[in-house]
């Protein structure tokens, strides 16, 4: 019976947060809101070396949103009902982050509540736990304490809490900086920062020094030099994919505009320490960037040295990297001649007008799947499956699912696995179906952050996660990156 | 504001559902014990007390295996929407 730490911890202890600009509390003064969320912070501030520093992105490292129902992840609301709030744990992307209910009564003032209101302090001080690392306690009156218990007026952090935040991230250092014996000189004139103090800080390796507590500064930079990646995964190794043989293609000509949906925008503007001016004042989350068609210019033939991927998929033991409308086949003797060439020219039962795949894998009957948009194109060979395409729906997922990031069949376990997004699913062949204890939270793959690009299991067994111009080698069974810096993929995959 | 739902109905159909959202019980791990007869369904039987149980032992009321009172009190008090139980990928718990 006491605290449990889930695994994930901060690896850096000078902490940014700030209110979500879109999803803001509908019924609550902001101003006072964010005081109460301060406060709530400087619970875990006081009792360990972390320190919290507002500011204005929605890239902060802790991000407060107050949303209702369902609002994009895979742990709804429930209204006004049991369900108060949820955290995740440390982490890129939504790690760290805190969701609050917003049609709950939240109150502001730390007095008593009752059966309708809930003290907001005492909430977002455990979800803030969760945000830190912890799980949930079994202790009675621990704040990580799953049920809600208020809070006492003079609250102070139970001991079980502060064990268990102190055994992740140290106690906090009371003694004056000169006499501490490992202070090291300051490399840069110090810049006086407070908790209170709102500033834009980029997450850059910096001395931080902070003189309201009187804690030493710490070098958060490594002097160790940047490691050099110490393995090289086996090169691929290359066997000639058995002849097809091609039988009379039916003109199947089934038109859907595929698109992708443009990044979101990334708020990052300075933000005043008073209430922020023009602060858009209803709960209505801003429309989703309407998915804007790639252009198909005549010339988005892609750089075979410079460039991401869309897809990358092993198919009758050869490697195939989709990007654009083209693809690379890598076979035995390495990179075919004369490629990238059209995906259609193999694949012709894909739309006529195709800018892009958005993931392909193998299944274990050898059946090749391509996700395009909401649609799922099955191909036996080169040929398109009676029926297909089919809509994502068909297999369980979501209707509001608008396309497919990464599909594959894991080593691990040898199950399918769709990723998107945040989210990912467990696919069950058999069924032909998602299994119900699905969606869950992309975290559960340490390392790989959301919105990955493509997945696939290579020749030695092994996982790679691709995103952007690099990839990541996987450890399976410590579900986590091998590297935390990506390689680049153009060296390894593509020869360059 | 809608007054809150203290009141709303606990069978063992919200109980399962419940065990499951707070990661006690893995997802349609009764349905499969429902198709199966013999000391197998009664197996599946054992993990739904085993569940009660265990939520019983961390919310610090009785432990008996039965959706007592005290259970259902306690299903019905709020609280913070993560899972007691973390799941984990590739069948490890």
């Amino acid at each position: 019976k006491r605290f449990a730490k889930q695994g994930e911890m901060w690896k850096h202890t000078n902490l940014t947060w700030s209110m979500s600009s879109r999803l803001i509390p509908s019924q609550l003064n902001l101003h006072e809101t964010r005081h109460v969320l301060a406060r709530a912070l400087d619970v875990w501030e006081q009792a360990s070396r972390l320190t919290f520093t507002e500011v204005n992105s929605d890239e902060a490292d802790i991000v407060v949103s107050f949303a209702r129902r369902n609002h994009g992840d895979a742990y709804p609301f429930d209204g006004r009902g049991s369900i108060l709030a949820h955290a995740f744990f440390p982490g890129s992307g939504r790690g760290g982050d805190a969701h609050f209910d917003d049609d709950e009564l939240w109150l502001l003032q730390p007095k008593n509540d009752d059966e309708e209101g809930t003290s907001l302090f005492a909430v977002a001080a455990h979800e803030f736990g969760h945000s830190l690392g912890l799980s949930h306690s079994s202790v009675k009156g621990a704040l990580m304490f799953p049920w809600y218990q208020g809070i006492q007026p003079n609250f102070v952090l139970p001991e079980d809490d502060r064990h268990g935040i102190q055994d992740m991230y140290g106690p906090k250092v009371k003694k004056k900086w000169a006499d501490n014996p490992n202070y090291r000189p300051i490399q840069t004139p110090p810049t006086t920062t407070t908790t209170t103090t709102t500033t834009t800080t980029t997450r850059r390796p910096y001395i931080h020094y902070h003189d309201r507590h009187h804690t030493n500064h710490r070098h958060d930079y490594n002097p160790r030099n940047p490691e050099k990646p110490n393995y090289y995964p086996t090169p691929p190794t290359y066997y000639p994919i058995p002849p097809h043989h091609p039988r009379p293609t039916p003109e199947t000509t089934t038109r859907s505009v595929t698109n992708r949906p443009a990044r979101y925008p990334n708020v990052g503007h300075e933000y005043p320490s008073h209430p922020r001016p023009n602060y858009p004042n209803h709960n209505v989350p801003k429309a989703k960037p309407s998915p804007t068609v790639r252009p198909t210019p005549s010339s988005d033939i892609p750089d075979t040295c410079n460039t991401s991927y869309d897809a990358v998929a092993l198919i009758r033991g050869e490697l195939f990297i989709f990007k654009n409308r083209y693809h690379w086949r890598i076979g035995s003797q390495g990179r075919y001649p004369q490629y990238p060439i059209e995906i259609s020219r193999m694949w012709s039962g894909l739309p006529k007008d195709l800018t892009h795949v958005d993931a392909v894998y193998e299944r274990p009957d050898k059946k090749i799947a391509f996700f395009v948009g909401r649609k799922l194109y099955l191909f036996d060979s080169q040929y398109l499956v009676r029926g297909y395409p089919k809509p994502l729906t068909h297999l369980g997922l979501p209707e509001s699912l608008e396309k497919i990031d990464a599909a594959m069949v894991w080593g691990h376990n040898d199950k399918t696995y769709f990723y998107s997004g945040t989210m990912y699913w467990k696919f069950d062949e058999e069924e032909g179906r998602v299994e119900l204890d699905y969606p869950r939270d992309m975290s559960m793959w340490k390392g790989v952050g959301y919105n990955i690009d493509s997945v696939f299991q290579w020749r030695d067994g092994k996982t790679y996660f691709f995103k952007g111009k690099g990839f990541w080698k996987f450890n399976d069974l410590h579900m986590r990156v091998e590297h935390e810096r990506q390689l680049p993929s153009a060296t390894f995959w593509m020869k360059c | 504001r809608t007054a809150r739902n203290t009141k709303h109905n606990i069978n063992e159909k919200t109980v399962k559902n419940y065990l499951e959202t707070f990661g006690y019980l893995e997802k349609g791990q009764l349905e499969v014990g429902n198709l199966l007869m013999g000391d197998m369904a009664q197996s599946y039987e054992d993990d739904f007390r085993i569940a009660i149980k265990t939520l019983q032992q961390f919310g610090g009321i009785p432990v008996t295996g039965e959706i007592d009172a005290a259970t259902k009190q306690l299903m019905r008090q709020r609280r913070c929407g993560r899972p007691d139980r973390e799941l984990h990928e590739g069948g490890r718990h």
